[in-house]
């Protein structure tokens, strides 16, 4: 028996709609821990991590881990009937096909619920080991969306490179060039505005924007994202989740060869 | 060329 939850219900929204261009099929992964995804796209460059850790449910109650294959699209539809101030409620029976969404606005007077079929999915989990990162960014979200979005109007990939001046996201395509450079800055009366960048060396990595914007659909959830980068290993952006958990997204770059 | 390398290269799968 699995039943969670979440009061802040439109984290969920914002959850799915931020997962469901990049991933079709996945398994959400109920444990006595949390509620988490790991699903890679088609062409298994880019995976997305997600958790919702226990805590950060009202209620929560998983009596056995369970795996719930869902269609993303479809998890979205139905979530998108649900007002963003509702509780949502994720209710599932152990050999149950089917996952129950229920929906209560916060003063009671409306309750709705929808049931949805699950399916088997074969999915294949990467073990990803904790790493140090040479360069660690944090940046308002809206602004590395904006950014993204402007260079991917010029070319198709950004060289994301991180020296002690700042960083700078470039582009080159038919019509032309383009940099924008970040500095640091700390913005101590609005910490949401800050740009903050730890670099233990100067690194450059060159990545598909199509999949970097596909990234910036969970702008909604935070205000700021961490872009950490290493030579030679796939960028993580992380966009945090309320106090309760993450959504990263991991891309491979593209290397020269 | 720059080639798009895929995530397996980097992780192993579990």
């Amino acid at each position: 028996m699995l039943e969670l939850r979440l009061v802040q219900g439109g984290l969920l929204k914002k959850v799915l709609e931020s997962l469901k261009d990049l991933v079709n099929d996945a398994n959400f992964d109920c444990s006595a821990s949390g509620f988490s995804l790991q699903a890679m796209d088609s062409s298994h460059v880019a995976l997305v991590a997600l958790l919702l850790r226990s805590e950060g449910f009202e209620h929560y109650r998983c009596d056995r881990n369970l795996s719930l294959g869902m269609n993303l699209n479809n998890m979205a539809k139905m979530l998108k009937c649900a007002a963003n101030d509702d509780i949502v409620t994720i209710k599932a029976d152990d050999a149950s096909d089917s996952v129950t969404f229920m929906f209560e606005s916060p003063n009671q007077d409306k309750i709705a619920d929808f049931e949805m079929k699950l399916m088997d999915i074969d999915s294949e989990h990467l073990g990803i080991p904790e790493a140090e990162f040479q360069a660690i960014v944090r940046m308002p979200s809206a602004e590395f969306a904006r950014i993204c979005k402007d260079l991917s109007t010029i070319g198709d990939t950004v060289v994301i490179s991180v020296t002690k001046e700042g960083v700078k996201f470039s582009t080159r395509g038919d019509i032309g060039t383009a940099n924008i450079v970040c500095r640091q800055n700390p913005s101590i009366d609005k910490p949401e505005e800050a740009t903050i960048i730890e670099m233990e060396e100067p690194v450059s990595l060159t990545f598909a924007l199509r999949y970097m914007n596909s990234f910036t659909k969970a702008t909604p959830l935070a205000n700021q994202v961490t872009i950490s980068l290493s030579a030679d290993l796939p960028v993580v952006v992380e966009y945090r989740v309320a106090e309760m958990g993450y959504i990263r997204f991991y891309l491979a770059p593209k290397i020269e060869e | 060329d720059i080639f798009q390398r895929v995530l397996v290269e980097y992780f192993d799968s579990k």
